[in-house]
């Protein structure tokens, strides 16, 4: 463990927070893609299949915990709980996921560690992680404006895998024999996708104004 | 070094 990764996670627990708070306290999931959340709940549950059998550590295997039940119960709120289910707009949240999830499997089939099916699923769950938040950045390029609460938590989820990032450069210079290039590659993408967002919510943010993030 | 994926990131 570096002080990358454990801020990463931390950035990653943040964001559920602010989420869940948003949608419980604000009874509304108006600006929140619905989509992005399955995805999620798609990556968590397939890669923290090994919670059976690979125990690296407490810390570990209670945060694979937290993320599955966070994950769910976010899909589940938005998808069944009233009111946040009559605030979802299933004509603006509309990204074709399976446009996603397809190439991704495919890639986690061709692309993975061992070629045992436990690490083709690890793989596919990798990929779709990168992508996931697709459907969440189109939603929003659609409203224009960004919540407030919402463009914290693009911003925490974003920050996660940049610390990641970091967490990898550390590592590869710290540990001798440490090489992982298909999650480096998968992160260097999953956080590409955050640079322009990362740009608008600096601007809307700097000199402690709170003007909305505008997304052009 | 050779890939080789740790177990213990999340």
């Amino acid at each position: 463990m570096n002080i990358f990764r454990f801020l990463g996670d931390m950035s990653h627990i943040l964001s559920f927070v602010i989420l869940l708070l948003k949608i419980t306290q604000g009874k509304s999931a108006a600006g929140i893609s619905l989509r992005t959340q399955e995805l999620y709940m798609i990556v968590f549950c397939s890669r923290y299949l090994d919670l059976f059998w690979n125990f690296s550590s407490l810390y570990n295997s209670f945060l694979k915990v937290v993320f599955i039940a966070c994950s769910s119960a976010i899909v589940y709120i938005i998808r069944f709980k009233s009111p946040q289910k009559d605030t979802w707009n299933p004509e603006l949240d509309n990204f074709p996921i399976q446009y996603l999830i397809g190439p991704c499997a495919v890639a986690g089939l061709l692309i993975n560690q061992d070629w045992t099916p436990f690490e083709m699923i690890w793989a596919f769950s990798i990929y779709l992680e990168a992508v996931a938040i697709l459907p969440q950045l189109f939603l929003l390029q659609k409203q224009g404006e960004v919540e407030n609460l919402t463009s914290h938590y693009v911003a925490a989820l974003g920050a996660y895998r940049g610390l990641y990032l970091m967490n990898w450069v550390y590592r590869y210079f710290t540990e001798d024999d440490y090489l992982q290039r298909i999650v480096w590659f998968a992160g260097t993408v999953q956080t590409g996708l955050y640079i322009d967002f990362f740009y608008h919510y600096y601007q809307s943010k700097r000199g402690g104004l709170s003007r909305p993030v505008k997304l052009p | 070094r050779h890939d080789r994926r740790p177990h213990d990131e999340l």
